[in-house]
Parts: C-alpha cells; sequence; structure tokens
C-alpha cells in the first residue's frame, strides 16, 4: 500500500522507496509467527545467517540447497523463533521471538557488516 | 561490552603506538581529503583519550597497522558492500587492522551542508570501526558507540561507559583518563532529563 504522507514525514524513512535500504522489505514481514510461510522469509534468514543468529548447518529440509549453501526457505520455523530471540537479546530489545515492529525497524537499521556473534572477523584472521 | 573470539587486541610493547594510513585509490571526492583525515584523527583520538594506545598517521599505506580504504561491491576481503544503506562499513578484529567504508553510502561530517536523507555521519561510524579494529565487539547497549547499527542523519560521538569500561579492559587505562568526568557527564544529561519530566 502506497505511503500517506502524514505516515511518511521521517528525513530518513527507510521504508520509502526513494530512500530503499538493502532490508527495506522486511517491512512486510511485521508480525508473521511461526508457522507461517511468506514471501521474504528466506531473506530474513539470510539476513540472521549473515549476522551470525542461524547456524550454517541447518538440516536440508529447512533450506533449499544452493551452491553457497544459504539459501533459506520461506517457512517461519522454530529454528527462525530462536533465531530471532536471540537477536532481540544482543540488541537489548525485548525478548518475544515475534516479529513485532520494533524488531523489523531494528533490522532494517543500517548498520556494521561485523557478525553479532564475534565469530567473523576470527574467520578473516585465519585467512589472512 | 563484548570482546571478540578469543579477546584478541594489540599486543605490543608499552607504550603502543599504532600507524593508520588511507587506501590511496577510491577516495571520496565530495569531502575534501583533509577533512576525512582530520574526522579520523578525531575519531582515533576519542579512544586515545581513555586507553594507553597513540595513533599516528603514515603515508605508506601497506607499512600502516590500521588500513582505512573506502570500498564498493566486492572488494576482495569475502564481505562485500551492499549498496546504499544495509552494510556501512566494516573491520578487522586484532591485529589484522583493516578498517572499510562503503563508497556507496552519503558520507557526511556537516548535515548543514549534506541534505540527503540517506547522509551517514562518516566521524561515527570511523569511530565504531576503530572500536572493532582495537578489539571490541559489539555492545547490547543502545547508547554505546559499539552498538552494531545507526540510522542515517544521526550523530553518534561519545564514547558510552559501556565503551571505555571494555576497552580498557583490553588494555588499561590511560592515565590522565578520569571515569568521574565521564559519570559527570552521564549525571548531567540524566538530571536535564528529570528537569523536563518534572515540568
Amino acid at each position: 500500500h502506497p505511503p500517506s504522507s502524514a505516515a511518511r514525514t521521517s528525513p530518513w524513512d527507510l521504508r520509502s522507496p526513494s530512500v530503499g535500504g538493502a532490508w527495506a522489505a522486511f517491512e512486510g514481514l511485521v508480525d508473521a509467527e511461526l508457522g507461517d510461510q511468506k514471501t521474504g522469509v528466506a531473506e530474513l534468514k539470510r539476513y540472521l545467517h549473515r549476522f551470525g543468529y542461524l547456524p550454517s548447518n541447518l538440516s536440508d529440509h529447512r533450506r533449499v540447497a544452493s551452491r553457497d549453501g544459504n539459501n533459506f526457505t520461506d517457512a517461519f520455523d522454530e529454528v527462525l523463533e530462536s533465531a530471532v530471540s536471540l537477536y532481540q537479546s544482543k540488541l537489548g530489545m525485548a525478548i518475544t521471538g515475534r516479529l513485532d515492529g520494533a524488531t523489523v525497524n531494528q533490522m532494517m537499521a543500517p548498520r556494521c557488516g561485523v557478525d553479532d556473534q564475534n565469530m567473523r572477523p576470527q574467520r578473516r584472521n585465519s585467512q589472512r | 561490552y563484548a570482546f571478540f573470539s578469543g579477546r584478541p587486541s594489540w599486543r605490543r610493547k608499552a607504550p603502543v603506538n599504532l600507524t593508520y594510513g588511507f587506501f590511496p585509490g577510491n577516495f571520496i571526492d565530495y569531502i575534501p581529503r583533509a577533512e576525512v583525515e582530520a574526522a579520523f584523527r578525531r575519531a582515533f583520538g576519542r579512544w586515545a583519550a581513555v586507553i594507553p594506545v597513540s595513533f599516528v598517521e603514515v603515508e605508506e599505506y601497506w607499512a600502516a597497522d590500521i588500513k582505512v580504504g573506502f570500498h564498493g561491491g566486492d572488494h576482495g576481503d569475502g564481505e562485500p558492500f551492499d549498496g546504499v544503506l544495509g552494510v556501512l562499513a566494516h573491520a578487522f578484529s586484532p591485529e589484522n587492522g583493516r578498517l572499510h567504508l562503503d563508497t556507496a553510502e552519503t558520507w557526511a561530517l556537516d548535515f548543514e551542508k549534506e541534505q540527503s536523507p540517506v547522509a551517514v555521519d562518516l566521524e561515527s561510524v570511523a569511530t565504531h570501526e576503530i572500536g572493532h579494529v582495537l578489539g571490541l565487539a559489539h555492545s547490547p547497549v543502545k547508547e554505546a558507540i559499539m552498538y552494531p547499527s545507526l540510522i542515517p542523519r544521526k550523530r553518534k560521538l561519545k564514547l558510552h561507559r559501556d565503551d571505555v569500561e571494555g576497552m580498557q579492559l583490553l588494555y588499561g587505562s590511560n592515565p590522565h583518563f578520569r571515569l568521574d568526568s565521564l559519570l559527570a557527564s552521564e549525571t548531567s544529561s540524566a538530571a536535564r532529563i528529570g528537569n523536563v519530566v518534572d515540568v
């Protein structure tokens, strides 16, 4: 639905198509919950995987095989619910495991690329 | 505060002096280089004020301990940048020293001059990434410099007690640093908020 002018007055509104933002599509996932099958959940899983909240060794039925091994399905499963809880805890938010507005808003915000589980930079070091 | 796995830090004989240099290519052209360098000088200085570590800018990028660069897209470190917003920058844990900023962002030092709704404060991000280069991971404290996100057109320059305590666990305290000055400033902010609530 198109934005109303009243709701879109923030100068840095990440949901505005003119502003974009890599994770603007997450807005459509507000209130998605366990058991849902919703377009965009796979992208959210990729986000959570990238920042260290979803393990890379998920069983095959939870993700579609791909060359990079990171193509997730659109199913809101218990693993995602637990990843959302971990995300909320690491970001100092109320831990609900739900994709409430505050959580999705936080996920849409621009951020540092270092993961939140403190492992990736270590891996970079070993590559060096 | 949090540390990277294994709690790495720069292990040098005291006094610790670290050099930093700027990648010669890909420099952003809409902010004078001298102003970018000055912003980084202030960002490094913020951390140097709380720990016994000094930072010196050098011309020789490849020989510097800390290598600062503006890069876009896939730039060869396995962590490609993703265009406007999304990931703004990243850095590596000690003693790797690489600090990368996404050229696709609209970097700003002065929001009066830069009116873009997606402008990102360069000095705030530099201060955060230097925290990583020195060994701090992301903090869950929203007010801390080491909190992972920063919205456009927002400046966050002041070290929080959480940042200071974490960094001092890695390097010790700068003998000239006084924790009570930080606390006084926090108390004064709290008092101002209190006054507003009272009114």
